[in-house]
């Protein structure tokens, strides 16, 4: 494994988004890992409609709440492709879906996996570059207060509840880290990203993660 | 407009005040890589308020990764 790994690196993740009062984390998640996994397979960089997953995933709550898992049930069974942002833009509030036609442009899920990586911290770093991002659940309550650095501390592995995007990690340094990016605007933490400590499941990192495939 | 309010995401921000101070507490006996924490966009938020609009992701129940079983089903896909 290379010792740092970062998909930006590739053009292969958006400029960070701000979910504002909309508990749509789950959505803005999955959708980073399909733009980020377009991109890896040979595809241009596009921003993606959040605000699609948010009124459609109809087993999941819009703004008040979803899951990744469910999320990509729902793209994998339906193949219902994912348009553009401009076409159908973030509203921060729950909507009708929207139906497009089949032969309308968009991005369809070909498959996903959803698995426990809890002890296997660099099994996850060897998907991490194999799949693309990884969508997570992590326990972010006392990301509230977040600025930046490397969170060693504080983060139980035992509540998962804010989904987030990891897109790659860095073990040059005294503590190796994932470099995480979440969807709470460019304000919070660093420039929008977070760091969390590799090796020890720090917030639950390793223990709901989602990759896709198209 | 609301002085209610006002005064309730005041007492949040005293709350989280406090809060950071035990939460550096910890911090500053290790690098200076280490996370820090202070005042943002959400300290004038209760935690409740914070873990009911932000928090709301559910997380299922997902297989142990297994890198032989799983390595070659997505070989076969």
């Amino acid at each position: 494994l290379p010792t740092k790994f970062d998909w930006r690196d590739k053009g292969a993740v958006n400029p960070i988004q701000n979910q504002e009062a909309c508990g749509g984390c789950w959505a803005f998640s999955i959708v980073g890992a399909v733009e980020s996994v377009h991109v890896k397979n040979g595809g241009a960089l596009k921003q993606l409609s959040v605000q699609q997953v948010i009124d459609c995933s109809y087993n999941n709550h819009g703004c008040n709440g979803g899951s990744t898992v469910t999320a990509l049930d729902w793209l994998n069974k339906t193949k219902e492709k994912l348009v553009s942002q401009s076409e159908y833009p973030f509203k921060a509030k729950n909507g009708m879906c929207h139906y497009f036609a089949p032969s309308h442009d968009g991005i369809s899920v070909k498959n996903y996996q959803a698995h426990n990586f809890s002890g296997q911290e660099k099994e996850m770093m060897a998907r991490l570059i194999e799949w693309g991002p990884l969508a997570v659940i992590v326990d972010a309550v006392s990301w509230q207060d977040y600025l930046g650095g490397i969170i060693q501390h504080h983060c139980s592995s035992h509540n998962p509840n804010h989904a987030v995007l990891v897109i790659g990690y860095d073990t040059t340094g005294d503590v190796p880290y994932w470099i995480v990016r979440n969807s709470w605007g460019t304000s919070w933490g660093d420039e929008g990203y977070a760091y969390i400590k590799i090796g020890a499941n720090m917030c639950g990192i390793a223990d709901s993660v989602t990759a896709v495939f198209l | 407009n609301n002085q209610q309010e006002y005064y309730q995401r005041k007492i949040n921000f005293e709350s989280s005040i406090r809060r950071h101070v035990y939460l550096n507490s910890v911090s500053k006996h290790l690098t200076n890589h280490s996370a820090k924490y202070g005042v943002n966009q959400f300290s004038d938020l209760s935690p409740e308020q914070f873990r009911e609009t932000y928090l709301t992701a559910q997380a299922k129940v997902v297989p142990k990764y297994t890198p032989l079983k799983h390595g070659n089903s997505l070989k076969r896909n």
